[in-house]
């Protein structure tokens, strides 16, 4: 194991407990800056883990960040690790990242689908879902970026147990989800959320289950312009960007439809690199580079929301 | 743990709105397990698809019979995933 958080490894994959016990280092090592929240626990019992980076105050404004919610896609949750280490490395260093936290607390749940991670580590490497159990069906596992409650029910989803964007039986049925709902409702402060996905390289924001602009639609699509833009500055991945709906295709029940509905106004999914050859299979080698200009984007996004309170 | 020997992944391009329907017939075709890692969606985004082996003739016939252009985009799925292991365990040791 790594004795610290600067000797661990940021360019390879890690198991559900090599990532936990790296949250605890980090913790360690930056009592002042990082807390570790239990927000609930999994279908099967696993913590489930926010880091919190706050310089004070009571229930400042706050960015949420999650990577991992599906768990293949691994890139996301490496990426979550070596955002919370860029954190703690910047935080006084950085001019952006210092006046950001000076403000606002930062939430960074890394591995926001512990059961199917784990899964995806001892049984299927390919496994996207929850691994809760459908009565009445064989099969197992909710999509967790269908369970929200915007738009649950309508096109854009499954209702078949044994599909990947199976929706569950009602909204928030899963705990993964209800975990973070009952979270973002109690702290009532967060101003954006930022949730990561791969792979496709989009910058997606609401909606996703109808094709009505958002009231904010002429603003999100500026900053999201400006985070793609900051992002492509690095290596020059190209990201596109704009509503679920029209960049990709309907999905119901997404997060950031949610999110957006709690009056989040800056909710955005990302989806990251795969320079177009291994898809969810993206070589460890890559796993800095994309975390390194994903990060520009973040910073573009926390940036912008601090100089523009609602 | 479930093995992926032989499988892959098919880059489909569907390049209008007829085409991405047909795809999507395919995606209804349970039988084949197919695992959409990008679904159909906009007419000329790229469709990514993982065919398990028994289902790879099938479905290369019937995207051909619809004249759906395709790539292979990943050879065998087991191979990467094996080099995935060795990278983490090289690591580990």
């Amino acid at each position: 194991r790594s004795r610290s958080t600067d000797t661990f490894n940021y360019a390879t994959y890690h198991t559900l407990e090599e990532i936990y016990s790296f949250m605890d280092m980090l913790v360690a090592e930056h009592p002042q800056l990082v807390s570790k929240l239990q927000i609930g626990n999994t279908y099967e019992g696993r913590p489930i883990y926010v880091l919190k980076f706050s310089t004070g105050g009571n229930n400042r404004p706050a960015i949420w960040i999650d990577t991992g919610i599906h768990s293949r896609e691994w890139v996301t949750q490496a990426s979550g690790v070596w955002f919370a280490k860029k954190i703690t490395q910047d935080y006084g260093q950085d001019f952006t990242l210092t006046a950001i936290l000076d403000s606002m607390d930062i939430f960074l749940e890394i591995v926001t689908n512990p059961d199917g991670f784990a899964f995806t580590h001892s049984k299927n490497r390919m496994w996207r879902k929850t691994r809760s159990l459908t009565p009445g069906s064989s099969c197992v596992g909710v999509d967790p970026n269908r369970n929200w409650d915007a738009g649950f029910g309508m096109a854009g989803a499954s209702s078949n147990p044994c599909t990947d964007t199976y929706r569950g039986k009602f909204a928030n049925s899963e705990v993964e989800v209800k975990s973070i709902v009952d979270f973002v409702k109690s702290h009532g402060n967060i101003k954006a959320f930022i949730s990561i996905h791969s792979y496709s390289q989009l910058l997606l924001y609401p909606y996703g289950y109808k094709a009505e602009p958002a009231p904010d639609r002429d603003e999100l699509d500026q900053l999201a312009k400006s985070a793609v833009t900051a992002l492509a500055s690095l290596y020059g991945t190209k990201f596109k960007y704009g509503s679920i709906i029209k960049t990709i295709y309907q999905a119901s029940g997404s997060t950031i439809d949610w999110t957006y509905s709690q009056g989040i106004k800056y909710s955005y999914t990302f989806e990251l690199r795969d320079t177009g050859r291994y898809g969810f299979l993206l070589p460890a080698s890559q796993i800095v580079p994309t975390a390194q200009e994903t990060w520009l984007a973040l910073r573009t996004i926390m940036e912008y929301t601090l100089n523009h309170p609602y | 743990k479930e093995d992926f020997v032989g499988h892959q992944v098919l880059r489909i391009s569907a390049a209008d709105e007829a085409q991405v329907q047909k795809v999507k017939e395919l995606e209804d075709l349970e039988h084949l397990q197919l695992d959409f890692w990008r679904g159909p969606g906009q007419p000329g985004s790229p469709i990514d698809v993982r065919v398990p082996f028994p289902s790879i003739q099938a479905v290369k016939a019937f995207l051909e019979a619809h004249g759906l252009g395709y790539t292979i985009m990943i050879e065998d799925v087991q191979s990467l995933l094996d080099e995935e292991q060795e990278q983490m365990f090289a690591f580990q040791a």
